[in-house]
């Protein structure tokens, strides 16, 4: 049969910063073709196709509704294949090389990971699964 | 086919849908 896409309505103007992605306007409507873990997901809108954050859409029906899995408490063990530094308050700062736990996987793509005492949002596409090579 | 995605991390939600998580 036919493939039906799941239709998002973009919440805030975006423009494209890379060649694959593509500029969007409030309230466009899009359909999304591939959802990537890393945050980034491609979609069309008319005659363009492209990569839009997915924090900038929300789902067409119930847009209430949080579509995030639940948080897992105990964490999850993966390991940091590059450095990030921290750019705002939520966010944490690792180098390569570093196990830590993921305890929210976000649509977004900014993870929720804990290293010690310390938690914040990290890219999942810095993250690999720890035991696996980057 | 799909290209890849973008290689750098997508930007963080804007404002008004951090609000909105709060």
């Amino acid at each position: 049969g036919p493939i039906i896409l799941d239709t998002y309505r973009v919440i805030a103007d975006y423009s494209k910063t890379s060649k694959h992605e593509i500029t969007l306007r409030t309230d466009d409507l899009v359909e999304i073709v591939e959802k990537n873990q890393n945050g980034w997901w491609f979609c069309q809108c008319e005659n363009k196709r492209g990569w839009i954050p997915a924090s900038y859409l929300e789902p067409l029906d119930g847009p209430e509704e949080s579509e995030d899995a639940d948080p897992n408490y105990e964490g999850e063990l993966y390991t940091t294949c590059t450095a990030y530094k921290a750019e705002q308050d939520d966010e944490i700062s690792l180098e390569p090389g570093q196990t830590i736990e993921v305890i929210h996987k976000l649509l977004d793509g900014w993870w929720v990971v804990r290293k010690g005492d310390e938690t914040g949002h990290f890219p999942s596409m810095f993250l690999q699964k720890a035991g696996k090579e980057c | 086919s799909i290209k890849q995605p973008p290689q750098n991390p997508p930007p963080r939600p804007p404002a008004e849908m951090r609000r909105k998580r709060v």
